[in-house]
């Protein structure tokens, strides 16, 4: 599954 | 989320409030490269594209609002401001930053998780907040007496990244697949930068001796 991969840092 | 990220953060948050403190109150810039703040200014453009399409969280996104709003407005009180800009000293920041810019931004074109826009800017971001520092720590060297406010400022801004390696080391653990070369490059070599700013502050503060860089 190409989950986005959300970039989740600063 | 984890304590080091969020530590890392707060520390991140620091450095910013205390330059702000700084330049806000005793309306100085003395000691403080407009290069390095141009320069996070870019970063910060550059990471923060997705501001607007990719909601994350409202911690994130009100992170991203102080660190964009705070770096521009440092950047134009450092040049605009008529009583900040006099204590300014131009002819001692002298680091040519753009060198710093297009090996970054050519890098970014060759090394990125993804060759689209966001990503290659993204990647730029992340090369150019490593060497950000370089006008800063040359200023200091210059710089006779730093003074307390300007040190705390590097010392915060340097200690996030290595409070964001511990959140990296500890998202890999805890996380499968979780693998950012380009992050933990830069984000090393960014805190090695520190390296011999982090042994004079330390030892400044051990001898209670003002913190001296050797030129």
């Amino acid at each position: 599954n190409s989950t986005k991969d959300v970039k989740d840092e600063l | 989320m984890n304590i080091f990220r969020l530590a890392g953060d707060m520390t991140h948050l620091a450095s910013v409030l205390v330059l702000l403190l700084k330049i806000h109150t005793i309306k100085s810039c003395a000691g403080i490269s407009l290069k390095t703040q141009e320069l996070y200014a870019l970063v910060f453009a550059t990471r923060y594209l997705d501001i607007f399409t990719d909601f994350i969280s409202l911690y994130n996104t009100t992170m991203k609002l102080i660190f964009l709003g705070s770096s521009f407005s440092i950047v134009w009180y450092i040049r605009n401001h008529k009583i900040v800009s006099r204590s300014y000293d131009k002819s001692q920041d002298t680091f040519r930053h753009y060198f710093l810019i297009i090996p970054c931004l050519l890098l970014a074109l060759l090394v990125n998780e993804k060759f689209t826009f966001k990503e290659v800017m993204w990647a730029f971001s992340i090369y150019l907040e490593a060497v950000a520092i370089l006008p800063q720590l040359v200023l200091l060297q210059r710089t006779r007496n730093i003074d307390n406010l300007t040190g705390q400022y590097v010392f915060l801004l340097g200690a996030y990244r290595a409070l964001y390696i511990l959140n990296w080391i500890y998202r890999y653990f805890t996380e499968t697949h979780y693998v950012h070369w380009i992050t933990w490059v830069s984000g090393l070599v960014q805190t090695l930068l520190y390296a011999d700013f982090f042994y004079y502050y330390f030892e400044s503060w051990k001898n209670n001796k003002k913190l001296q860089l050797p030129a």
